[in-house]
């Protein structure tokens, strides 16, 4: 299977093309939740909309508990999204431990918690922007995308 | 050029890839 930490870097770099306000540099920079948020937010508005947006906690700071919190509320909706708008239920071992990622920002899980935001880009209505985007990365970056893709299908078809 | 073909072969199989996810239809990645 895909190294999630490797995979993780990969995902990073995916991530900083959609230019949202918080940093997204570094495994750290995503421990609070903030930025993946703001991404799913562009991903699918509708959904992951300013409501939903506000609930996350601006900034947690120190906090790890608060970017757990974070964590907790968006892979839920990351789940409800696959289910009920994808019809793709999160098979489990696709599920990142959140709290790894808020208190150490474990890159492992934070891989496979971008593995899931992926596959939203890639199945949303929005796909296409999403893909041709991808598209444009480095031959390297994109694939391991690929491989992370590829992960996802298979498993789900299991 | 061994590599040059290489390149183009891996360059393929990601465009393909990424090329037939785009006519995927939405909702369905897999």
């Amino acid at each position: 299977s895909v190294d999630k930490a490797e995979l993780c870097g990969s995902l990073l770099t995916w991530l900083q093309t959609f230019q949202v306000p918080p940093p997204c540099a570094s495994p750290e920079d995503l421990s609070s939740g903030l930025a993946v948020a703001h991404v799913l937010n562009q991903i699918d508005p509708s959904w992951f909309n300013e409501t939903w947006l506000q609930d996350i906690s601006e900034d947690p700071g120190p906090n790890w508990r608060l970017k757990v919190s974070n964590l907790q509320k968006i892979l839920q909706s990351l789940v409800e999204y696959s289910q009920d708008v994808l019809g793709h239920p999160v098979s489990e071992q696709h599920l990142p431990d959140v709290s790894l990622i808020g208190e150490f920002s474990d890159p492992t899980e934070l891989g496979k918690l971008l593995q899931l935001v992926l596959g939203c880009a890639i199945s949303c209505e929005k796909k296409q922007e999403h893909i041709q985007r991808i598209m444009t990365l480095e031959e390297s970056v994109q694939h391991i995308v690929m491989e992370a893709i590829q992960e996802l299908m298979t498993k789900d078809t299991q | 050029d061994p590599n040059m073909k290489a390149g183009a072969t891996s360059e393929g199989v990601l465009a393909n890839f990424f090329n037939s996810l785009l006519s995927k239809k939405t909702g369905s990645p897999g």
